[in-house]
């Protein structure tokens, strides 16, 4: 697939995800 | 009667090889295969480990409506029934199996939905079978997961609940967290492949969530499209920051460019929500069905189809690498992977359950 399509990739996405939802 | 039929059964007959065996050439070899004589309609089987007389052995769960029985292996052809529950009102609906749980399974009982999930235990001395509720209502899904776990959704869109509870070494729920629920009824659940803390579900509306297992939080919500109604997720795994997904699709159309697509590998990307398909894993030319049941493990996927035959994919290879038709007439109606070794469970309404080793 064309990484294009997915936008900007984070290898933390786990983490960045956390952080950013509501607790 | 019935003990004396249970007992003229409990040893199974060494296996016959069918007469389809032909078509599965080095893929699928008949071990040994098991029959179920409750008389009640068969609805699944698995495999897990068990610990007898300080040794663990690899056993094999079966259910039917109203009873569910624990196998030990006495060689690699025989199986003796050496534990079973009863069930008098309400019929089992699935086996949950635990991941690294050794000596517990769960199910999961109800008509059209579930109603009760209970752990299947046995006393401390080995010598009686033994139940215990853990949770009862509207529940919709329900998941085993690593570390002793098990997650379930209940009740309807504005008072959804989805509940983790971690087991103690009697069977009964230890401790309970409760995530935080979508504003979509969930349908199933699906880890995270060396994720832990992760947690996916899919909902009604064909989206996928994604849960942090260790806070509770809700961390996104993605669309997988509107091509493929009611897919579930089978599989996932994270690579390079993105979620890779095994879908399976009950509702997909056979098209003359694709074939007719049971599976499907997609990949995700979670910061974005955005998707893309990677690999549709369709059924030879000149097969036909939809996917009716299955599994995955590893990278092999296992489909019991609408035609009544189980199909084998390998998912690295993106080809279907085994047939496995009906045998004796009889339609097979589900198919699991072996948790303890290689070998892959199929099961007929009657009751028989064949262990072939892939």
């Amino acid at each position: 697939c064309n990484q294009a399509d997915l936008g900007p990739i984070s290898l933390n996405w786990f983490e960045e995800l956390s952080l950013e939802a509501p607790p | 009667q019935s003990t004396e039929q249970e007992q003229s059964a409990s040893l199974t007959e060494v296996a016959e090889l069918p007469a389809c065996q032909s078509s599965n050439p080095g893929h699928l070899q008949l071990v040994s295969k098991l029959k179920n004589p409750s008389g009640s309609c068969s609805v699944d089987v698995s495999a897990m480990w068990w610990e007898i007389a300080g040794f663990k052995e690899p056993c094999i769960i079966t259910a039917c409506e109203y009873v569910v029985s624990l196998w030990k292996p006495l060689n690699t052809l025989q199986w003796e029934k050496l534990y079973s529950w009863h069930f008098t009102e309400v019929p089992v609906l699935q086996i949950v199996p635990v991941p690294d749980v050794c000596n517990l399974v769960c199910v999961a009982l109800g008509n059209l939905e579930i109603r009760e999930i209970r752990s299947l235990l046995c006393s401390s001395d080995g010598k009686r079978e033994k139940q215990v509720l853990l949770s009862s209502g509207n529940i919709k899904a329900v998941l085993g997961l690593t570390g002793r776990r098990l997650v379930s959704s209940s009740g309807t869109l504005c008072d959804q609940q989805v509940e983790i509870m971690t087991f103690a070494e009697d069977g009964r729920s230890k401790e309970k967290q409760f995530l935080m629920p979508p504003e979509e009824t969930v349908l199933t659940f699906a880890e995270v492949q060396g994720m832990q803390e992760a947690l996916l579900g899919t909902t009604i509306m064909n989206n996928i969530v994604i849960w942090n297992l260790k806070t509770g939080q809700l961390l996104k919500k993605m669309h997988i499209g509107d091509r493929y109604q009611a897919s579930v997720c089978r599989k996932a795994y994270s690579e390079m920051g993105l979620l890779f997904v095994v879908l399976s699709h009950p509702c997909a159309k056979e098209s003359e460019l694709l074939g007719s697509p049971v599976f499907q590998l997609i990949v995700i990307n979670p910061k974005t929500t955005l998707s893309v398909g990677v690999m549709l894993y369709c059924l030879p030319q000149g097969q036909a069905g939809r996917f009716l049941e299955g599994d995955v493990k590893d990278h092999f996927a296992a489909a019991v189809l609408t035609s009544g035959t189980i199909a084998i994919w390998d998912l690295l290879l993106g080809h279907c690498t085994a047939l496995l038709p009906p045998i004796s007439d009889q339609h097979w109606s589900f198919v699991k992977w072996s948790g303890t070794d290689s070998h892959l469970l199929a099961g007929q309404k009657d009751g028989n359950i064949f262990v072939y080793r892939y």
